[in-house]
C-alpha cells in the first residue's frame, strides 16, 4: 500500500 | 495535504484556465501546440483511470474529472470550432508523438512499482507528463513570437511542477512512508525541461517587454 501513497496526488 | 501541493495544483488549473481563456477570448490558438495538448490528455486519461478503483477525496475527484474534462476541451476547440481550427500552427507544429510515447511505455513496463495494468498505465503517465511539454518549447522556439498569455501559460505549468517538489520535500520529512523515488525523478526532469524557459521569461519580464526566445 506504501508503494501507492503517490496515487493521492493528481 | 499541504500549502504547496494545494498551490501546485491551483497553478496547474490556472495554466488550463489561462489556455481555454486565450483561446475562447482571442478564437485563436496561435502558438499552442496541439501534440503537447494530444500527450497532456493521453496523460490525464491513462493517469485518472484509477477514478473508476480507487476513491482518495471529493477534491481529488473533482479535481480529476477538470483536468480531464478541460483538456478534451481544449482539444475540441483546436480541431474542430470553425475560427480557432485556422489558427492552428499545423506546419510549425511538427513534433512525432511515438517519439516520446514509446519511450515512456517502454520505460514504464521496466521501471514501476508493480508490474500490472493500471500501475503501468499510471507510471506510464508519469514519464510522460515529464516530457509532454517539450513540442509547445520546440514550436515557441520555431515561430518565435509568444503571446503574453501562452507565456503565463508555460510559466504556471512549470510553477506548478517546482511547488510539486516543495510538496514532496515536505511530506518526505512529514509522512515517514512516503517515498516516490519514481515521481520524484520524472517530476525534477519536468522542472528542469522548464529551466531554459524560465530564465528567458524572467528576463524579458525584468526588462518590461515581451516574451522573446532567443
Amino acid at each position: 500500500e506504501e508503494s501507492r501513497s503517490g496515487h493521492d496526488e493528481l | 495535504m499541504n500549502l504547496f501541493r494545494l498551490a501546485g495544483d491551483m497553478s496547474h488549473l490556472f495554466s488550463i484556465v489561462l489556455i481555454l481563456l486565450k483561446i475562447y477570448t482571442s478564437k485563436s490558438c496561435a502558438g499552442l501546440s496541439m501534440k503537447t495538448q494530444e500527450l497532456y490528455t493521453l496523460v490525464f486519461v491513462t493517469r485518472y483511470l484509477d477514478l473508476f478503483y480507487s476513491y482518495v477525496s471529493l477534491y481529488n475527484t473533482v479535481m480529476k474529472l477538470i483536468f480531464l474534462a478541460s483538456s478534451f476541451g481544449i482539444l475540441w476547440y483546436m480541431r474542430y470550432h470553425k475560427q480557432v481550427k485556422q489558427t492552428y500552427d499545423r506546419e510549425q507544429d511538427t513534433f512525432r508523438h511515438y517519439i516520446l510515447v514509446v519511450p515512456c511505455a517502454v520505460l514504464a513496463l521496466i521501471v514501476n512499482n508493480e508490474l500490472s495494468v493500471t500501475e503501468v498505465l499510471w507510471t506510464f503517465s508519469i514519464y510522460l507528463e515529464a516530457v509532454a511539454i517539450l513540442p509547445q518549447l520546440v514550436l515557441l522556439q520555431r515561430t518565435k513570437n509568444v503571446d503574453n498569455l501562452t507565456g503565463q501559460y508555460i510559466f504556471f505549468l512549470g510553477a506548478y511542477r517546482a511547488l510539486y517538489i516543495l510538496n514532496w520535500i515536505y511530506r518526505y520529512w512529514t509522512e515517514p512512508k512516503y517515498r516516490q523515488y519514481l515521481v520524484w525523478a520524472a517530476g525534477l526532469v519536468q522542472t528542469g525541461l522548464y529551466a531554459d524557459f524560465f530564465y528567458y521569461y524572467l528576463k524579458s519580464w525584468q526588462a518590461g517587454e515581451k516574451l522573446r526566445l532567443p
